[in-house]
């Protein structure tokens, strides 16, 4: 039975000196968690689809890394979010672009999967038709953290755009 | 960004990725992560999901050329995704990672930057974290 779930967290420039072993625990901590979560899914006969959407949820909710709580920020100060699933049996996909207020984006990736004749809905429709399925919403201060506030200012002060990890890591 | 794939006991597999993008991105812009076939791609070959600069995974279609070259190309996985992460993706104009799992559940990792949060588990191991190169 070879059941294998993978999870990232993002690459970038991840520098071991720039980042405090609290910090690095932290991480660990919270990959460790998702892969957790994945793993109750398999052990269980669970699908491949369940697992890996569990385990992204797990990674959105952790304000450390850059998808639903803890997301960048946009050059207008404000927060995008995209998220996609792909079922290879089935060959369904769904996805959401440019989200502001789904707590957990992957769900509505896989709600356009299941639930629409759709792939990819965006923007505004895609929030209120995670709203009208009963997704949980989340106020826009939910997803705002003040390291990623703070790598916003550094972005614009290098007027660079940056991926999550290419800023310093002790921001703010 | 975050990412997972997975196969499952059953043989079935499934990409998921979700991201807030980049810091100080455009408002508008879109990346790869919820383009199918770019960041996210799951067939009965390979399950993939990237992290990076999303507009290199974009031109390359990158998570749909990682299937395409195991199942054309006849790779392996963990070479298939090499290939994707230090040849595709830089000559698309940008840098980033892949993670991959394949029909027989074999794990395939790779990125071109200095680290790349990821974790592995293979049911009954123990799970497996690293985050520098």
């Amino acid at each position: 039975m070879n059941a294998t779930l993978l999870i990232h967290g993002g690459a970038g420039t991840i520098r071991r000196e720039e980042m405090s072993e609290a910090r690095e625990a932290e991480h660990r901590a919270a990959l460790t968690e998702a892969l957790a979560a994945g793993e109750a899914v398999l052990s269980s006969g669970g699908s491949a689809l369940d697992a890996v959407e569990q385990a992204v949820r797990v990674l959105e909710d952790c304000p450390l890394f850059n998808a639903g709580r803890g997301a960048t920020f946009t050059a207008a100060g404000s927060i995008e979010m995209d998220a996609a699933v792909m079922d290879g049996m089935a060959r369904m996909a769904g996805a959401v672009a440019g989200v502001q207020r789904i707590r957990n984006p992957v769900r509505a990736a896989r709600a356009v999967m299941e639930r629409t004749p759709h792939v990819l809905l965006i923007g505004p429709a895609a929030d209120d038709f995670a709203a009208a399925e009963g997704l949980e919403l989340a106020a826009p201060e939910y997803f705002r953290t003040e390291h990623r506030w703070q790598q916003l200012q550094a972005a614009l002060a290098a007027r660079r755009i940056a991926l999550d990890h290419d800023l310093p890591a002790r921001m703010g | 960004t975050v990412g997972a794939v997975a196969r499952d006991a059953a043989g079935r597999l499934a990409a998921a990725t979700s991201t807030g993008g980049m810091t100080n991105k455009r408002a508008g812009r879109v990346g790869d992560s919820p383009l199918i076939g770019a960041g996210t791609w799951a067939d009965g070959t390979v399950a993939v999901s990237c992290t990076g600069i999303g507009e290199a995974f974009i031109r390359c279609a990158a998570a749909h050329e990682l299937s395409a070259l195991m199942r054309h190309g006849g790779l392996p996985v963990q070479q298939a995704t090499a290939e994707v992460a230090e040849v595709l993706v830089p000559a698309s104009g940008g840098s980033g990672g892949l993670i991959a799992v394949d029909a027989e559940g074999r794990p395939g990792i790779a990125f071109g930057t200095s680290g790349m949060y990821r974790g592995l588990l293979r049911l009954g191991a123990p799970p497996e974290i690293a985050i520098y190169r």
